[in-house]
């Protein structure tokens, strides 16, 4: 990079620390809602000893890790995805010196952090490169794309490039100030009709904290927000790659009429902030309910108490009166999930059999839970079996998880497995606006029974085509491949129930026209059919994994998820990145991670940050720089840098 | 608007132009009996031609009062309201929507038809234009079949040719222009002058169209049509048509 005279001076500053930092990118490559993202950073020993020498990037979960590369000091060690106990039995070969790498996952704000840490004697140059890649899912009428930036210490070369393309256009793009104040006026975004690039290139003044500072002020998440253009109801179908991905989201429909059973945790634990908190969001809740509507209110602890026995409708009255029944209650005591969900499905059950529910009407049940069962029912797989019996094809089951103590996965089994969706609630002081965020997503139900269909013969290995329910602001998303065909036209047809009415929609691509279109952009991901493909494959077989009812189904989803990570080197919960030297002599295993054990690894306090979304510290997270000073082993001192024995303090990572 | 009416029992068409102001809403189809109205708006084109401001069609509305349903088609999209819930959807995509008695067929780019109780049928077809032309606007067409069942109340424009008249041309001759012969037509009690043209059928190519050879009946159809064309003037897209 070229500096100024000033910053040459702090870049000498800089570099007589013991760690420099020459250079650290991150370039996101988004098509049609999937990225693939780089972080490339370059990175100099530039002290007097051998030390450690870290790289952190932080990942969404969502996210799968396609690649990581890595020189050291001219060695290059390239990255492949293989089933884990293939790549375990190959790192056990030929473990790495000096070297580890690993995934961690931490039990905040949905991330995982890839580390990679490497042991190297002065004056070494090591150049890091990491790729992953994700799907933007529509929220709110919006997609957000996220960039974890936290360099460690102020860098001569930072620079961040969001590429966009949008083959049906972009109508809006816009970058909310997440990353600070300082920063706001730094981040340049420009558009046209379907392609944009947004990019954040701070100089080393700019990145400090203050005037005569040293350390940077580059600390947080980096947010991109934008919505396409949609000039059809029908939605938007591309074809590329010898694949085809279906996006559906319409709008300008009338909302469905609800009928809800809030079922609320009031156990002692919820005491606090948490009641607190869901008592603000209830409020808010409760007051987008219309006359439509109908709802009720069930809080539980070691009991369950009705705030009415049947469902009544939205009036401003019965809001009114549900408000003030929430405002009084006090938490305390035990724990029954099961009888509270079995009363919540009774309830609809009620109302359904005696006409009260409009069949054109979405029938949902919103669980709030802060932990696992303690009275009554306890054994969670018996929860499941119990709800899964009574819940009716037309009930939903939403379940949201406040905190550290609720056993987030079986909240995620019921509700997936009864057509809802579960989301982590995080026990801090914007828990009444995740929770608000939560149900602004499935407050306006447009469609029900939404099936995307192709004729006969024209494609095959299609994703999820069947959806319960369509939200507004949201999207449904069907892949799948196309086969040969002599047509260069391929056709799905969607069908769906809106409110009194039944649509059939038909839409059309050219099979060859965003091929050529691709090859003519120069930062689009031009594979992005075929990756987002596997991605939303690879996804709901593990969904489907996770309720497989018998080991033998399990294990042949287990063998597909497996196959085709492979082929589309993704890092998943069955495989793992082998990271080897040109020579093969030595390996490094990056595994991707379980989630920790609930009830442990707190994550403590957030930072600040209105959107409640700035990094979490974990429980121990060194800077991205580990810098650890390490006695060269006598009988080595003055052999020179051929082999170093790995210093006596290391960072821990999976596999060890 | 140019209307075409088709009289399958004397084999002739008869057409007659109605020249009236934009924002007017003209009674197409008014049946009392059934509880069918068919409405169009009219709009202008961007700017006079000629020192003369064309009128098209640039909504029409199909309601349907006994489930309550109406269908606004317009150049921009589809619009259907229940009276407690309203869709709207675009031109962009081919599409079928029913509820209760009305279905809607949405062709792509092309038309829509609506029909209600599975025998009343009307089909609006999109003329689109090029978006920077000076003068000309996008535009609708409307094309009802004979076969349609109406009740014995039934009028409006179009809808009071569904009880087809006696009508007879006579004296056929050459007109003041020689490519247009004129004669006299005798209908409804009256005598008409009227002159032998060519309009325009945009169903099978809404560009080109196919051309029809009609009777033209001068004046806004007067003398064709019951009274005056300004009686057909309605206050809204769901108004019923008090008979003249």
């Amino acid at each position: 990079a070229i500096l100024t005279s000033e910053e040459q001076e702090d870049f000498e500053a800089i570099r007589g620390e013991d760690i420099t930092v020459k250079r650290y990118q991150v370039e996101s490559r988004i098509t049609s809602r999937f990225a693939h993202t780089t972080v490339r950073s370059s990175v100099v020993n530039s002290g007097s000893k051998a030390q450690s020498i870290g790289f952190n990037v932080q990942i969404p979960k969502r996210a799968f890790i396609s690649n990581f590369t890595m020189n050291v000091n001219g060695i290059t060690f390239m990255g492949s995805v293989k089933e884990k106990t293939v790549a375990r039995n190959l790192y056990a070969q030929a473990r790495a010196r000096g070297k580890a790498a690993g995934i961690v996952r931490a039990n905040s704000q949905d991330l995982e952090t890839f580390k990679t840490e490497v042991h190297v004697p002065p004056g070494s140059n090591i150049e890091f490169e990491l790729h992953y890649q994700e799907m933007m899912h529509r929220k709110l009428g919006f997609y957000e794309h996220t960039l974890f930036l936290q360099p460690g210490r102020l860098v001569p070369n930072f620079q961040v490039d969001v590429y966009i393309y949008e083959p049906k256009g972009i109508a809006n793009v816009h970058t909310p100030n997440t990353l600070g104040d300082q920063f706001a006026e730094l981040i340049h975004v420009t558009s046209t009709k379907d392609k944009a690039h947004v990019v954040f290139k701070p100089t080393l003044q700019q990145q400090k904290k203050c005037e005569n500072c040293t350390n940077t002020a580059i600390d947080g998440v980096f947010t991109i927000k934008y919505d396409v253009n949609r000039d059809s109801n029908a939605g938007e179908l591309q074809v590329s790659d010898g694949h085809f991905v279906q996006f559906f989201a319409p709008s300008n429909l009338s909302p469905l009429p609800k009928n809800i059973v809030f079922v609320i945790d009031v156990s002692g634990s919820m005491w606090g902030v948490k009641m607190k908190q869901t008592v603000e969001a209830m409020q808010a809740i409760l007051d987008d309910l219309s006359i439509d509507d109908h709802f009720s209110i069930i809080d539980f602890n070691h009991n369950v108490r009705c705030w009415s026995e049947d469902l009544v409708p939205g009036s401003s009255l019965q809001v009114a009166d549900a408000k003030k029944y929430i405002q009084s209650i006090k938490p305390n005591g035990g724990t029954n999930i099961n009888e509270a969900l079995m009363r919540a499905v009774q309830m609809l059950v009620k109302a359904s059999n005696q006409g009260l529910i409009d069949p054109r009407s979405v029938s949902m049940i919103i669980l709030v839970s802060d932990g696992d069962p303690t009275v009554g029912e306890i054994k969670l797989s018996t929860i499941q079996k119990n709800v899964k019996r009574v819940m009716r094809e037309e009930f939903s089951l939403f379940s949201l998880g406040i905190g550290f103590d609720v056993d987030y996965d079986f909240l995620e089994r019921i509700a997936m497995e009864n057509r809802g969706i579960a989301q982590r609630i995080y026990a801090n002081h914007d828990a009444a606006e995740q929770l608000r965020t939560f149900y602004s997503q499935v407050s306006a139900p447009l469609l029900r029974r939404i099936t995307i269909q192709f004729p006969e013969d024209s494609v095959s290995d299609v994703t999820q085509n069947r959806f319960d329910k369509y939200f507004s602001g949201s999207e449904l998303v069907v892949a799948g491949k196309v086969l040969p065909s002599d047509s260069d036209t391929l056709t799905s047809f969607t069908t769906a129930s809106a409110a009194l009415l039944d649509i059939t929609m038909e839409t059309e691509a050219d099979t060859t026209e965003l091929d050529q279109e691709l090859a003519k952009q120069q930062h689009s991901f031009t594979g992005f059919a075929r990756q987002m493909w596997a991605y939303l494959t690879i996804k709901q077989l593990i969904s489907e994994r996770a309720l497989a009812p018998t080991a033998v189904k399990k294990r042949k989803i287990t063998q597909r998820i497996m196959a085709l990570a492979v082929e589309h080197q993704f890092v998943t919960p069955l495989t793992a990145l082998l990271v080897e030297s040109e020579d093969a002599r030595e390996r490094l295993l990056a595994d991707s991670p379980k989630d920790p054990k609930h009830g442990c690894c707190s994550g403590g306090p957030p930072g600040g940050g209105s959107s409640g979304l700035a990094p979490v510290q974990v429980v121990y997270q060194p800077p991205p720089w580990v810098q650890m000073t390490t006695p060269a082993p006598p009988s080595q001192a003055e052999k020179g840098p051929e082999e170093w024995a790995l210093p006596q303090r290391v960072n821990l990572v999976d596999n060890d | 608007p140019h209307f075409i009416i088709h009289l399958p029992t004397s084999n002739m068409d008869v057409c007659f132009n109605i020249d009236s102001k934009p924002g007017d809403i003209l009674n197409l189809v008014s049946d009392a009996g059934t509880g069918l109205v068919v409405n169009g708006r009219l709009i202008s084109s961007k700017q006079p031609h000629k020192g003369k401001l064309s009128t098209y069609f640039g909504a029409i509305s199909v309601y349907y009062e006994p489930d309550g349903i109406s269908v606004t088609v317009h150049t921009g999209g589809i619009a259907m309201s229940d009276g407690a819930n309203s869709h709207s959807f675009t031109w962009g995509a081919t599409a079928e929507v029913t509820q209760d008695g009305v279905r809607i067929s949405i062709v792509k780019n092309s038309h829509v038809t609506v029909t209600v109780n599975n025998h009343t049928q009307v089909m609006v077809l999109l003329h689109r234009v090029w978006k920077k032309h000076p003068v000309n606007v996008d535009f609708l067409g409307i094309y009802i079949p004979s076969s349609n069942q109406y009740s014995p109340l039934v009028h409006g424009l179009i809808g009071q040719f569904s009880r087809e008249p006696e009508v007879s041309v006579h004296d056929v001759r050459p007109g003041v222009d020689p490519m247009k012969n004129e004669a006299t037509m005798e209908v409804k009690g009256n005598r008409l002058q009227v002159t032998r043209g060519l309009q325009k059928d945009y169903r099978s190519d809404a560009k080109r169209g196919s051309a029809v050879s009609c009777w033209f009946v001068h004046n806004s159809g007067k003398g064709f049509i019951d009274g005056h064309y300004s009686q057909y003037i309605v206050p809204s897209l769901h108004s019923f048509l008090h008979a003249p």
